[in-house]
């Protein structure tokens, strides 16, 4: 497996890592994942993405690639996935989207082991790593391993949500991770009939958490429907020439 | 410790237990747990909760117990912290809201053992379990250590989220814990100037849900400013008589 990926430092050496996680589940993390991968790919560069959240995995879904699963080079090489010009492995594409992992602690990291050693990635510009929610094992494991890595935060604009999810940053920068910034998912809904814009989930404590952390608020994705449409059907919108495709680049 | 509690057995054999769970984070699980726990109290149950998600706590802001310490009453025992009518214990009252909890599997496993014995709770009619994200090591715990409680999957209405949410029912069912049905959170959002209905996450994919689980929907909670406003400053809209409250009843 390592003379294939010529182990895993190379690997790691000339691509750059960028790691996206929250403290909080269901702030778009994966979506983010996604759509920032694809959008790299559409730029023209070599991108690999690892779905590190091996019990919650929802990456096949999001690229429609539900039960697709990975050829296998020799025993110990598994080939990743190819869709919307990206490279992709998650747990998802080694089991069934609906049975329930029950797996403790220890054995997660080994899955992960596999994902970063015994994948052949060929030479990647960017590896984007959707890190599980919260700030247990799987995240901290990752940031230990690939210390040159970058950390981009995900949050929603509610209060009891960036606090929660800001916890993770705090985690980064204790172990010397570079903060890249903040994406704010679901920053704001536009009623398709009157225009008119709502807060729901609140505004101004993403600003806060920036501040706090001394990082910047890098864009604000607002409540789609059509970013739920497609995530649905397995279309991230950064691969087709929609409006919303701008928030990812 | 056991002496004021009369052991753990007790505890649980005349109390209903109801776990909340999710096998997807963001959905809604702590304020649904939240507001079931207040509005079972307003009608007059004696109410424990237990903020079983221990690295993601989130039960301290929406009841307005950030910072508030528990008392002890010996080195084993500690008192619960009583607000809206309800005993509640967290891992925030333990601990800062943004400090990250950087620990391991193992180590969790005791902090909850250490929740449901060594809390003086008294004769409880309920006891709601806010399960943390996902089907890792404390909700197979806390699933196998009450065989007798009932389980409130809390799902949001995306294909994407609820077959991750949905991951957790069927290990429930898999260790034959009773499934009491679904509630559906963000089901709609209800424009406030136009009043225009709009099923931003779509529709229909909890009722497949249900059906694959022999289970019902119970309610469908809709996306609503005041929830989350509430929900920011601590105080549940279930304890207040305001519309939204019926949905937790
Ligand atoms: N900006 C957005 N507008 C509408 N729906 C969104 C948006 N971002 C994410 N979603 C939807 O919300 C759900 C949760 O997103 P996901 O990326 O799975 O969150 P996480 O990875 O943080 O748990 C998905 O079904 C996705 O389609
Ligand atoms: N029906 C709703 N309408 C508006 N906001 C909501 C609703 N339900 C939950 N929220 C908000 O969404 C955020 C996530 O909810 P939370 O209960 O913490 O989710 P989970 O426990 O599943 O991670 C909270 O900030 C909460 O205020
Ligand atoms: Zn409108």
């Amino acid at each position: 497996a390592n003379s294939m990926n010529q182990g895993k430092v190379p690997l790691f050496e000339k691509t750059r890592v960028i790691a996206v996680g929250s403290g909080k589940g269901g702030v778009g993390k994966s979506t983010v994942s996604a759509n920032l991968a694809v959008a790299l790919g559409r730029l023209g560069y070599k991108v690999g993405l690892i779905d590190a959240d091996v019990l919650g995995f929802s990456i096949p879904r999001l690229l429609g690639i539900v039960g697709e699963r990975p050829y296998a080079l020799d025993e110990n090489t598994i080939l990743p996935i190819e869709k919307y010009g990206i490279k992709v492995i998650s747990m998802g594409n080694f089991a069934d989207e609906d049975t329930p992992l029950i797996w403790r602690g220890p054995l997660l990291g080994g899955v992960l082991e596999q994902f970063m050693n015994d994948v052949y990635w060929g030479n990647l510009d960017y590896m984007i790593i959707d890190l599980p929610p919260g700030t247990g094992d799987v995240p901290l494991t990752i940031m230990q391993k690939i210390p040159e890595q970058k950390f981009l935060l995900v949050t929603t604009p509610q209060a009891s949500a960036s606090h929660v999810a800001g916890r993770i940053a705090y985690m980064a920068q204790k172990v010397n991770i570079d903060l890249i910034g903040i994406a704010e998912n679901m920053s704001y809904f536009e009623c398709p009939d009157c225009h008119k814009k709502y807060n729901i989930f609140g505004e101004g404590e993403t600003e806060k958490l920036a501040k706090e952390l001394n990082t910047d608020v890098l864009v604000k994705i607002p409540i789609e429907i059509k970013i739920r449409e497609k995530s649905d059907i397995g279309l991230p919108v950064a691969f087709i020439n929609d409006p919303e495709a701008t928030y990812y680049m």
